[in-house]
């Protein structure tokens, strides 16, 4: 069975990518499943460190979404050492590539999000935050025994936006999962989120209030939400709704709201 | 706008043979960067996730939060009114951080989390800020503070 996988392992790599500048660095990509009754599998895509690869930490990237495609934003506009140019036509080098000093695994979670998928579609309909820390648990056992010189390494999850609720409930479940199981094969170390959802209640009131601090909404629109919205309510009321699509559409202009001071694409 | 040459070289087929994608071609849709069936249909979603914050810094775990400054979405107001109720002991108080001689953004160090925003950049940091984000990462593996200088 080692062979098998060293086998696996082998048929993951990347010999070189359409368009690709000479690199250093190996890369595999491929999938590994993570459930067998439903056929849900995950599409991975590993940059390893350029230099020292083996003396580095393993740092596992989520993007958020929900659905969202770490391979789309992780890699290919963030942390990752490719950048697609204009056309589409080949890729050139990110300078501050986070595989300077870690080995990134980029991973497309859960099924249905990029390359990753099922075969069972109602999984697409029903997904969730349990189930996605669970199978990106199975899929991180699964993937270290076909590296197994990742089993033991120093390894660290990292994301952003809705990814603060993957990135915690992961790392939760992988405590939980070391407690169970002395010698455990992942040797989390930590994490690290940006810009992430973390709490509904005052995320809402600080969002509001970072609108109207930045003078992106009027006196009377900050006011006006913070009457109507009861944002510790599962549902948002019609006047609620209404004071916050007037915020968004009659005052915040034509802005990318991802980047308040950036030109929105056209 | 970089998302949609993701969407386009992505899609390629010789890319996705590269890369030992959609190997029999049997995923009923394109490959996109955001999948809207997920999202619409999303199950379960927890209120807050503070609790789980707090059982992580209880098990020793290093935690970094960090904020992208000109983000609207999930803004940095946003992430200091949620973590200010995990009620966090201050280790090292509020101070700037510096990247190639500019204040990088400010953070504040607490036992068991460390908060850091980033100056000038969106919810995609390290698309904006390239230079601060890997200050930041770097510092973060390292185990150690921001630069006060």
């Amino acid at each position: 069975s080692v062979s098998l996988l060293q086998k696996e392992k082998e048929l993951d790599r990347i010999s070189a990518l359409p368009g690709q500048p000479k690199v250093a660095f190996s890369q595999f990509s491929g999938y590994v499943t993570v459930n067998q009754e439903h056929g849900r599998a995950l599409f991975y895509w590993l940059t390893e460190a350029s230099s020292l690869p083996e003396k580095k930490p393993l740092v596992l990237w989520l993007n958020g979404g929900p659905g969202c495609s770490s391979v789309a934003y992780g890699a290919s506009e963030e942390i990752g050492p490719f950048r697609i140019n204009i056309t589409a036509s080949s890729l050139f080098l990110n300078k501050y590539s986070w595989n300077r000093e870690a080995n990134l695994l980029f991973l497309e979670s859960p099924a249905g999000v990029g390359f990753s998928y099922t075969n069972t579609s109602s999984d697409l309909k029903n997904s969730g935050d349990k189930r996605t820390a669970q199978d990106a648990l199975i899929f991180l056992l699964r993937w270290m025994s076909r590296f197994p010189g990742y089993k033991y390494r120093e390894f660290y999850i990292a994301g952003e936006s809705y990814a603060g609720h993957y990135v915690p409930q992961l790392a939760k479940i992988i405590v939980d999962y070391n407690k169970k199981h002395s010698n455990s094969i992942i040797n989390l170390k930590g994490f690290i989120v940006g810009n992430a959802v973390t709490d509904n209640y005052y995320d809402s009131i600080g969002t509001v209030t970072y609108w109207w601090t930045h003078s992106m909404i009027s006196d009377q629109t900050y006011k006006s939400i913070l009457n109507h919205c009861n944002f510790s309510a599962d549902k948002a009321t019609k006047p609620c709704d209404d004071a916050v699509y007037y915020a968004m559409n009659r005052e915040f202009g034509d802005i990318d709201q991802y980047s308040i001071y950036a030109p929105t694409c056209t | 706008c970089t998302e949609s040459y993701a969407e386009k070289y992505y899609n390629r087929k010789d890319v996705q043979k590269a890369m030992h994608a959609n190997t029999t071609g049997s995923i009923p849709y394109k490959w996109t960067a955001c999948s809207d069936v997920l999202i619409k249909n999303w199950k379960d979603s927890e209120n807050s996730v503070l609790p789980t914050y707090k059982f992580l810094i209880s098990a020793g775990l290093r935690i970094w939060v960090f904020s992208g400054d000109t983000d609207s979405v999930v803004p940095v107001t946003a992430t200091r009114f949620s973590l200010s109720h995990l009620n966090l002991t201050i280790k090292t108080r509020w101070y700037p951080w510096y990247s190639g001689g500019q204040v990088g953004g400010w953070t504040e160090v607490y036992k068991g989390l460390t908060f850091a925003t980033v100056r000038g950049a969106g919810h995609e940091v390290p698309l904006f800020q390239p230079k601060r984000a890997f200050v930041l990462f770097k510092s973060f593996l390292a185990g150690k503070e921001l630069p006060k200088s």
